[in-house]
């Protein structure tokens, strides 16, 4: 663990007044291997280390501390900074209703799942009136899955034979909830990689044609390397909102989230925390750094 | 990284190690690099042009066995059951591998073993009529391991070469959740000892670390005898394969490649080490 690392690696700050760039190599490197051993992205846990560095250096070891949980420390609270990004601002407030708001992100990274999570979120939470629109007109039986999600928990879903277009239906599901009084609506769209240049010119066609007030990009806890490219590509394409971190019950580092938030300058809003409709949590950043150190 | 005359020092070494990492090999990226210094004191490799050919050696070595083709049963259907965590990209392999067995003129019938998810028994029964394949199933909310049981007997009694039995997705962690699969392989082998013949786990290849510790788990609950590496048409090369290798020296049978029911590859080790190498 690392916890067990920095102890060792300690030795050399005991007796020491102040952390200097030798007595905190071997800390350094103990951290740096922690996050690569959690899917940390390589830059990413480069440019985080020689970040935390520079706070450490200098810094007065604290009597009453343990010299490794000191250290620990600076980087649990730097890695909770960069985790917690804006996430004061939470999710969008449209001036006029219905709030808009869009899922995507790559396939079975648990899109659906957690639209009909934030639907309920909302509903029990904010006290909302949600609409779901099933825009997934590819994968097969994905608006029978939305539905019966709304049909489970008592939530209205929008859908239309897919033989129709994702950006038409979601049009469509805008006017209907302005019909029916709804105040947010969540559009279910279907998995796609980040190199499929038409499925990412479909999604950016939903987009202007609907105008979210929020885009939320849906990503798995358990992402390895591949995570920035994909959540850069996104950014590049989409004005993003916010990021949901899914399958966080299991085990995985997550040290993806760090990635992702990096490169993207987006916080995450939400955490799934497994398969039921209320196992979504606010993001909770402390918590998930100490999870990704190990 | 390998360009003409480049010095094989620190800086080589370190880009050499975030390639590799790039591609999820973690430690087993960070210890080849280690083989590689070690070769290099040794002067066993002598310049940065030999490297290449030098990592080509040592990839291709970790992997060797590692191809293998779908097994069938000596009489009896051939039960294939099919493991994995959530979104992996189960119902969707098994969707092509009828399609791959059925072009090969196989008989197959499939099982809708996931009566969790919400549309997962629709799911299947979509692609089964798409396919022109017959489909066991129960609604959703019954025991899975009922629909195994029943799935079993369908097979044998219509004397199908394949029957592929779909499951939930599950996270490892999940004691409840493990145990549930435990229960549907010993109620499979209760019909027929020698299945299932073949359970191939089915890994997402955008997955990092997590996978390794999914294979160990999931064959402490299922005998896994494959893998399938869905999602190789995407950006991420799998990487964390390696990492699988040292702890379930299994084969991996296919590549998922997209989202279509022809979308399957016979895993070919050179191509994906040399997709690693680019
Ligand atoms: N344990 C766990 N499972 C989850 C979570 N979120 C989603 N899932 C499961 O992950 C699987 C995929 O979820 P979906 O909602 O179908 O994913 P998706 O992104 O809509 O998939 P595509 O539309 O095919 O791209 C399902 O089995 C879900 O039940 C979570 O937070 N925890
Ligand atoms: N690009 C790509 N997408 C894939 C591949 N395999 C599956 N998918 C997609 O991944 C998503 C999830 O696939 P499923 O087959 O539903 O996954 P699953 O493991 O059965 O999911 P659960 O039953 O919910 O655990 C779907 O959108 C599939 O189309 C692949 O090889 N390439
Ligand atoms: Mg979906
Ligand atoms: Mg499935």
């Amino acid at each position: 663990s690392l916890a067990g690392a920095l102890g060792k690696a300690y030795r050399a700050i005991v007796g020491q007044k102040v952390l200097t760039e030798s007595n905190i190599e071997d800390g350094i490197r103990a951290v740096r291997q922690a996050l690569l051993e959690a899917d940390v992205n390589f830059q990413v846990a480069k440019e985080f280390v020689a970040d935390v560095k520079r706070r450490a250096l200098g810094l007065d070891v604290i009597k009453a501390v343990e010299p490794g949980q000191q250290f620990i420390k600076c980087f649990h609270d730097a890695l909770t900074d960069l985790l917690l990004g804006g996430q004061a601002q939470g999710l969008p407030v449209a001036p006029q209703a219905p709030l808009v708001l869009m899922m995507c992100g790559l396939q079975g990274s648990g899109k659906t799942t957690t639209c009909a999570k934030l639907a309920l979120w909302l509903r029990k939470n904010k006290k909302k009136n949600p609409l779901l629109v099933a825009a997934d007109l590819q994968r097969p039986a994905a608006v029978d899955q939305l539905q019966a999600l709304g049909k489970q928990l008592n939530i209205a879903v929008y859908a239309e034979p897919t033989t129709a277009r994702p950006p038409e239906v979601c049009r469509r599901g805008l006017e209907h909830a302005r019909t029916r009084q709804h105040d947010v609506v969540i559009l279910d769209t279907a998995g796609r990689l980040h190199i499929d240049e038409p499925l990412m010119k479909e999604l950016q066609q939903i987009h202007d044609l609907c105008k979210p007030h929020g885009v939320l990009l849906v990503c798995d806890s358990m992402l390895g390397q591949d995570a920035v490219n994909s959540a850069k590509e996104f950014h590049a394409r989409l004005p993003l909102h916010g990021l949901v971190l899914t399958k966080v019950d299991g085990d995985a580092r997550g040290g993806a989230a760090l990635s992702i938030v990096k490169v993207t300058g987006r916080p995450i809003l939400f955490a799934g925390v497994g398969e039921k409709p209320d196992d979504l949590e606010e993001f909770d950043p402390p918590r998930m750094a100490g999870r990704i150190l190990g | 990284l390998f360009s003409f005359g480049r010095k094989l020092d620190e800086t080589f070494l370190e880009e050499l190690e975030e390639v590799l990492y790039n591609s999820d090999l973690g430690p087993v990226g960070t210890r080849i690099v280690e083989d590689l210094k070690e070769s290099y004191r040794k002067r066993e490799v002598k310049e940065v042009a030999e490297v290449p050919a030098f990592l080509r050696r040592r990839l291709l070595h970790r992997l060797a066995g590692s191809e293998a083709p779908l097994v069938s049963a000596p009489q009896g259907p051939t039960v294939v059951l099919i493991v994995g965590v959530n979104g992996s990209g189960k119902t969707t392999s098994i969707a092509k591998l009828a399609a791959h067995l059925k072009k090969q003129g196989k008989s197959v019938l499939l099982g809708a073993g996931d009566t969790f998810r919400a549309a997962a028994v629709e799911q299947l029964t979509r692609w089964a009529e798409r396919l022109g394949i017959p489909i066991v199933k129960q609604p959703t909310g019954a025991d899975p391991a009922a629909v195994a049981f029943d799935a079993v007997a369908a097979a044998v009694a219509r004397k199908v070469d394949y029957l592929l039995l779909d499951t939930a997705g599950r996270l490892h962690t999940q004691k409840n959740l493990m145990a549930e699969l435990e229960k549907v392989v010993r109620v499979v082998k209760k019909q027929l000892p020698d299945a299932p013949h073949e359970t191939l786990l089915v890994l997402d290849a955008t997955t990092g670390q997590n996978a390794i510790r999914q294979a160990s788990e999931f064959a402490q609950s299922a005998p896994v005898t494959g893998l399938i590496l869905a999602k190789m048409d995407g950006t991420a090369k799998g990487g964390a394969f390696f990492g699988i290798r040292e702890v379930l020296p299994v084969p991996v049978k296919f590549l998922g490649v997209g989202e279509g029911v022809e979308d399957l590859e016979p895993f070919a080790v050179e191509g994906y080490v040399d997709a690693i190498l680019t």
